[in-house]
């Protein structure tokens, strides 16, 4: 699964994710990709996310509009509603998850509980990194 | 205004001796050109809508992601894709589901989102409008890679033998 998350100059946040799905998944099985409010989601002001991972379980916490909900009415930071929906409320149930969000300042959160994520960023301030594991390489726009 | 924006390309990546240092290497360069090609738009006044859409287009394309070119098998060895994008100004998204041909997935996704008559369609729908709107589609051999069958046939195996397969299988 691919996904990106941005915030454009006017202030708009946007999410995309595009997805093959998984290896030997059952004909017609459809995931969180395509549906809105679990593995895609964006509301100004609060923030966007696109996930990946075990895309029934993303359906089920309907997680992107979890997020947000938690920062729009729980008044969480971005980096503790994310952290709550992938390390506490999916890690238990021994599946990969991850995911990649932004708020409306441009902040960003990159959880994941599996061995790596590839995932890569653009601070507010220009700068770009990517990474695959713990080690994060600084790449050039 | 800030601009920022954040990509993936799937989680369930295993420890950095499971592919290659060309492979590793291979899937940074791209997560880097997804990047530079939505922060290019987003630097000269483009939309979140038109620079997530550019990123996810990049690594639809790469061989190294689950998406696009280079897309899991399901247990027929096909290709069935799905894509989404939310425009968070409006709340209007487009989707797509088990598509056999869209080259580019999230494409079609961001075409519907515009088209205004449906958020999500699916299957032959979802390819023939595809096509209706002028978007590139292919045939299921431009999906696949030696590494997704490969990754098929091991499962099939293991699920013949009753076995654990390996998390690269089970992920995509």
């Amino acid at each position: 699964t691919v996904g990106a998350v941005a915030l454009d100059a006017a202030g708009h946040l946007a999410a995309a994710t595009s997805t093959g799905g998984y290896t030997n998944k059952p004909d017609g099985r459809v995931g969180d990709s395509p549906v809105i409010g679990a593995g895609t989601y964006a509301r100004d002001g609060v923030c966007a996310v696109s996930g990946t991972g075990k895309g029934e379980f993303f359906i089920r916490y309907v997680v992107g509009h979890e997020i947000a909900s938690r920062m729009a009415y729980l008044k969480q930071d971005i980096a503790v509603a994310t952290d709550g929906l992938i390390n506490h409320d999916l890690a238990p149930h021994q599946i990969g998850a991850g995911l990649v969000a932004l708020d409306a300042q441009g902040i960003v959160a990159a959880p994941y509980n599996t061995p790596g994520m590839f995932r890569g960023w653009v601070t507010p301030e220009g700068k770009a990194f990517v990474a695959t594991h713990e080690e994060v390489y600084e790449v050039e726009l | 205004m800030k601009i920022a924006l954040a990509i993936h390309g799937g989680c369930g990546v295993m420890p950095e001796n499971s592919m290659t240092p060309e492979e590793w290497a291979g899937a940074r360069r791209d997560l880097g050109a997804a990047l530079r090609a939505g922060y290019a738009l987003l630097k000269t006044g483009g939309s979140a809508v038109d620079a997530v859409e550019a990123a996810v287009v990049v690594m639809e394309d790469s061989p190294h992601f689950n998406a696009g070119h280079g897309a899991a098998l399901n247990e027929n060895g096909a290709h069935e894709l799905d894509a989404s994008i939310m425009d968070g100004a409006t709340l209007e998204a487009g989707a797509i589901s088990a598509s056999h041909a869209i080259r580019n997935p999230v494409k079609a996704a961001r075409l519907l989102m515009e088209d205004g008559r449906a958020v999500y369609i699916t299957g032959p729908a979802a390819d023939r409008f595809a096509e209706e709107k002028g978007l590139p589609v292919e045939p299921q051999s431009y999906f696949t890679t030696q590494k997704r069958v490969d990754a098929l046939q091991a499962m099939k195996r293991h699920a013949a033998a009753g076995t654990e397969g390996t998390e690269n299988e089970k992920h995509g």
